[in-house]
């Protein structure tokens, strides 16, 4: 089981089209420039997997997540997650499609393969494939220094959770 | 419950001291429980030593030996309950090379069965891939592409500049 | 004690509009008073702008973005009241080498008549020194010394891998 | 002015013996490995300068800024900060020699050319060179990037503290 590839549109700095930003199996490397949007496909990520805080996709509020630039201003920030299904997720399906849709006004739609669920339901979902909000799987800019900080209580509920 | 607890704290341990040693050569690195006869008593303790050096305040490590303890942690856990990817933006921002190319070694050998997206300004760690995207920003816009060698995205970035 | 405020104010935001512009080219940043009549009444914020993008909230800039607006009000300050030497630990971890050699570049120019200590893992940015210090650890203990090209040093790093 | 040279002796990972770390003036890289030794030069100038905190020092107390491996200790952590003045220090001196020792038992003492100063004393006299707690000029490994994070009121301080 893998991300495929993800699709956006509306969100951060990827503008207001759709935009396929491919991935795949193995060993993927994001390269690139300073401010080219490279970590922003993390918050993609964290984003539609609903494992995000706004403090840790760097805004203010879920509304700053969509496209803005000189003025204009995107519909929606709405993001695909498209997963190869290869037996993780309990489901007959091989092509799974995660997505979260925030409106201006900041609510958020999320769904899998097109049908609305309630984000805890998407959690319990996701769980299934051990994709969980604190798997230590996503590691943001950052913050990988500060991991040997933890508390020996923390560190005892991380091995706890994964038990 | 206990028992739960024990076989993910032993099997995670076990794969720490074997991984850090690898990302680390001559140290080692474990964990300890605070309270032997009830581990929910206490936390977990980290004893890290890398080569020549005392087991100390773990504060007192330097960026790139911190780096490679979370690194490691991080990996152990994996072996023991692996997610299907790993989205891993900038961790060798304090490595120097040669931990960088420890850390790419490893990442490659996992990815056989995992997917690991690693964000990355190092060419060197960027070599160990299976794939390459690319990503510029034009006049405030994100471009992503799939790069087929690093000479081309270093000319992106010398156009940016 | 106004006036003492304001041409620190004044001078800063001068000498930040320049150097930004050059570390970030096509960008601007400056700082901007809450509150105009009554400056004691309110903070200072900054607007940033890299080329093309919009002025918004700080926290949404890239690590790279924060890093050049952070040394640039760093030798904003330095052109108005110069310490005798500027210690820079890492500064660069986030930096693509395009804006590593801009760093390097301004801290060779501002060497003439201030000392910068630079602690540093990216070669582009030791190359622009005047001189290289190394450091290695033998045994837990760390031996200091001065190295006269930059391949000593890599031969260090590979020994101790 | 500019620091000439750093002398250590016990402080953290140079060992117990009289160690040279040398400096001068100009762009000065320091380079080498992961856990060298590079940023207990920064440690070593904040100490010595009195402008360091002990969580900035990365150490628990003082005396965990005492040289220590296999059991041996040593006697006491020792910092000379050999500066050469142009004019920056209103003394004749051409070399002035700030050092500071810490004993085991966590005491500190401060001397300016080999007389016995009080911290604030000190404090005050580096203040005429332009060498202050927050002057800016040293910036320790991973908070570059927290400074653009600062609240305006905290940014209006700075100013106001270098007017
Ligand atoms: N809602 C938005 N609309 C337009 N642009 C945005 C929005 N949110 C964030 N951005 C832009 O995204 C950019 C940051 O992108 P990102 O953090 O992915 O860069 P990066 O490639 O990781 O760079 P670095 O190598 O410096 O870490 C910033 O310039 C920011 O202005
Ligand atoms: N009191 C002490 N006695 C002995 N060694 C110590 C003491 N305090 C710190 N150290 C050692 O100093 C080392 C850290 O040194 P430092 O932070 O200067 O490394 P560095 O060269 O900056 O590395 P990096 O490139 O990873 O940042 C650690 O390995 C730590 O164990
Ligand atoms: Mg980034
Ligand atoms: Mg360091």
């Amino acid at each position: 089981t893998y991300i495929e590839k993800i699709v956006v549109e509306g969100f951060k700095s990827y503008g207001k089209d759709r935009l396929e930003i491919p991935l795949g199996k193995g060993f993927v490397a994001v390269v690139g420039p300073n401010g080219a949007g490279k970590s922003n496909i993390g918050d993609a990520i964290s984003f539609a997997l609903g494992i995000a805080t706004t403090k840790n996709l760097r805004a203010k509020n879920l509304s700053y997540l969509i496209f803005s630039r000189n003025g204009e201003r995107a519909e929606h920030a709405y993001v695909e997650i498209h997963l190869k299904n290869d037996g993780s997720f309990p489901v007959e399906e091989e092509d799974i499609i995660i997505s979260r849709r925030v409106l201006r006004d900041g609510r958020s739609i999320f769904k899998i393969n097109g049908v609305n669920v309630r984000e805890k339901d998407l959690k319990k979902f996701l769980a299934k494939a051990h994709i969980y909000e604190d798997g230590y799987n996503v590691v943001m800019q950052g913050t990988i220094t500060q991991l040997t900080g933890m508390s020996p209580l923390g560190r005892r509920r991380i091995v706890e959770d994964i038990a | 419950k206990l028992n739960a607890f024990m076989d993910a704290f032993n099997n995670i341990n076990k794969n720490l001291k074997r991984i850090y040693a690898f990302l680390s050569p001559g140290g080692k690195a474990e964990m300890e429980l605070e309270n032997e006869h009830d581990p929910f008593a206490g936390g977990i303790n980290l004893r890290v030593k890398p080569r020549g050096k005392d087991v100390k305040y773990l504060e007192s490590m330097s960026g790139g030996e911190k780096t490679i303890t979370a690194l490691a942690l991080i990996f152990a856990i994996q072996e023991y309950k692996p997610s299907p990817f790993y989205y891993f933006d900038e961790v060798d921002a304090h490595l120097d090379e040669a931990n960088a190319r420890k850390v790419g070694e490893l990442i490659r050998s996992k990815s056989r069965d995992t997917q690991f997206i690693v964000v990355t300004l190092k060419e060197v760690l960027a070599s160990y891939a299976d794939k390459l995207i690319g990503v510029t920003a034009r006049g405030g816009v994100s471009k992503v592409f799939t790069v087929n060698n690093l000479s081309e995205i270093i000319l992106e970035e010398a156009k940016s500049a």
